[in-house]
C-alpha cells in the first residue's frame, strides 16, 4: 500500500507544470527514499530526474517500492483541480492499476478524490554517475529565464561558455547576433539573488534554446537554478525543491557538423 | 546548425 499525504500540495502542482512539456509518459517510482522519476523527452535530447524524498511528506508509506505509469498531461489536469493551498494525498494498492488523488482544502470542509487509471509503460532507465565539472554555476532563476525566452527570440541555438570573465550566453540568427555575459557576484542583499561561479576549467557548448526553455518553466520551484557544464557531458540544470529534494534536467549538447 | 547529440550517447541504460 502505497499513502503520500503532501501539505504543500501546491509543490507537486508546480513540478507537474515543470515537467508536462518535456515528456508525455513517464513511471513514477516510490520506494523508502522517496517519490522519484526518470524520463527523457521522445527525441532522446532531454532527460528529467525528480526526487521528493520521504522526510518531505507529513506522512509517507510506502510497503513496498512501486512504480506507477502515467500520462503527465493527466496527471496535471487532475492536480488543476487541486487548490494552491489544499493538502495532497497519493494513494494506490500493491498490485492495483489506479492511483488515487485526494485534494483537502485549509478548512477541511472539501474534500475530492480523482481515481486515475495507471498506464503500463516500457521506460528505459539511465544510469547517471556523479562526475567532477569544469563549472558550476548558480544564479537567480528567473534570470536565467529571462536570458533563455529573450535569446530564443534571436536565434534557435545558444553557446555557454563558462571563464573566468562570467557565464556568457550567445545566439546568433538571421537579424543578427547576441551575448549576454553574467559576471560572478557575490555582493547582493539575499544570497538567493548571487551569480555564483566555480570554474575548474574554461567550457564552450552549444545547446538547443527549445529545449533550456522548456526547463524554465520549474522556474517558480526554486529561486535559484544551478548550471553544471564539462566538455563532455549534458549540461545539467538543477532547480532544488525546498526540503524536500529536486528537479534536474540534463541536456545533450549539439556539436559542429 | 550543428548536429543534436542524444542524452543516450552518455548514458546508459540500468
Amino acid at each position: 500500500m502505497l499513502e503520500l499525504r503532501l501539505v504543500q500540495g501546491s509543490l507537486l502542482k508546480k513540478v507537474l507544470e515543470a515537467m508536462k512539456d518535456l515528456v508525455t509518459d513517464a513511471n513514477f517510482d516510490c520506494s523508502a527514499t522517496g517519490f522519484s522519476l526518470q524520463a527523457m523527452d521522445s527525441s532522446h535530447v532531454a532527460l528529467v530526474a525528480l526526487l521528493l524524498r520521504s522526510e518531505g511528506f507529513e506522512h509517507y508509506r510506502c510497503d513496498r517500492n512501486i512504480t506507477m505509469g502515467m500520462n503527465l498531461n493527466n496527471v496535471s489536469k487532475l492536480l488543476k483541480c487541486a487548490g494552491n493551498d489544499d493538502i495532497i494525498t497519493i494513494k494506490a494498492d500493491d498490485g492495483g492499476d489506479t492511483v488515487t488523488f485526494m485534494f483537502e482544502n485549509p478548512k477541511q470542509d472539501k474534500i475530492s478524490d480523482f481515481e486515475m487509471k495507471l498506464m503500463d509503460l516500457d521506460s528505459e532507465h539511465l544510469g547517471i554517475p556523479d562526475a567532477e565539472y569544469h563549472a558550476i554555476v548558480r544564479m537567480p532563476s528567473l534570470e536565467f529565464s529571462r536570458i533563455c525566452k529573450d535569446l530564443s527570440s534571436i536565434g534557435d541555438t545558444v553557446v555557454i561558455s563558462v571563464t573566468k570573465e562570467g557565464i556568457k550566453f550567445s545566439t546568433r540568427g538571421d537579424i543578427g547576433n547576441a551575448n549576454i555575459v553574467c559576471r560572478q557576484n557575490t555582493t547582493v542583499d539575499k544570497p538567493e539573488e548571487a551569480t555564483v561561479i566555480q570554474m575548474n576549467e574554461a567550457v564552450s557548448l552549444t545547446f538547443a534554446l527549445r529545449y533550456l526553455n522548456s526547463f524554465t518553466k520549474a522556474t517558480s520551484l526554486s529561486e535559484t537554478v544551478t548550471i553544471s557544464l564539462s566538455s563532455e557531458l549534458p549540461l545539467v540544470a538543477e532547480y532544488k525543491i525546498a526540503d524536500m529534494g529536486y528537479i534536474k534536467f540534463y541536456l545533450a549538447p549539439k556539436i559542429e557538423d | 546548425s550543428g548536429v543534436q547529440l542524444s542524452i543516450t550517447e552518455f548514458y546508459r541504460s540500468t
